[in-house]
């Protein structure tokens, strides 16, 4: 997943 | 009536000023708000019923396969009743089919404006439009599937409460028509992809980071 990490760490995030 | 609820505030433009090119500025501008509009898509898609309890897989499957058809539907809402033929993007970003054309976006145009001239037709009520963009994304068609099961309680979840407003309402038409409209939506969002992914090559047009990373999952 390391191409799309920024759509994963938005998912991630709770907040 | 959740989904109204958590329907986000529609973003304004910023109007780029990097450049005297009034064509390119107007690609710069349509490409930060859709980068914007991304970012709070993706805390949008969180809040439908349904969508946090399926696997982080499928979550990240889902926006990169659906994200643009739920922009578009957003596009071409806004666009419903406006004086004229122009699409609007953001209350301060509305562009007609001259400035679209010059922005290198004649198909993007063409494709977004037989979409809005049938949603047109439809006479939507904001419930279907917040249940449709919630389809569109559920719908994507995203391969593969990490859970099929889950994704499916989930479009199940919204098919019932667009099917449970329609019969509320006694138009027992609609939830047929409202899904018969999602293949137009498709290769509308699709038109929209190659039409964005085109000016990044061909024409050198810088994207955001979060933009290109979704359409670059979509290439």
């Amino acid at each position: 997943k390391e191409k799309h990490k920024i759509l994963h760490r938005l998912l991630q995030n709770s907040t | 009536s959740h989904l109204l609820l958590t329907e986000p505030t529609p973003l304004a433009a910023n109007q780029d000023d990097s450049t005297n090119d009034s064509s390119l500025r107007t690609l710069l501008t349509l490409c930060d708000l859709l980068n914007r509009e991304l970012l709070v898509l993706i805390g949008w898609a969180k809040q439908i019923p349904g969508f946090s309890g399926l696997s982080l897989v499928d979550q990240m499957s889902l926006l990169q396969s659906g994200w643009m058809e739920a922009l578009l539907v957003g596009v071409a809402w806004r666009s419903q009743g406006v004086a004229g033929e122009g699409l609007v993007f953001a209350g301060n970003l509305r562009l007609d089919e001259g400035q679209c054309r010059a922005a290198g976006l004649a198909d993007l145009y063409e494709a977004l404006h037989h979409l809005t001239a049938k949603y047109q037709v439809m006479n939507l009520s904001p419930e279907e439009v917040v249940t449709l963009k919630a389809m569109a994304l559920a719908n994507s068609d995203a391969d593969p599937v990490d859970c099929l099961e889950s994704v499916q309680r989930f479009q199940d979840g919204l098919h019932e409460a667009l099917q449970e407003y329609e019969s509320s309402r006694r138009e027992q038409h609609r939830t047929g028509r409202l899904l018969m409209s999602l293949p137009l939506l498709r290769q509308t969002a699709d038109r929209a992809v190659k039409a964005l992914l085109r000016l990044h090559h061909h024409r050198h047009v810088p994207l955001h980071k979060l933009l290109l990373e979704m359409l670059d999952a979509k290439a």
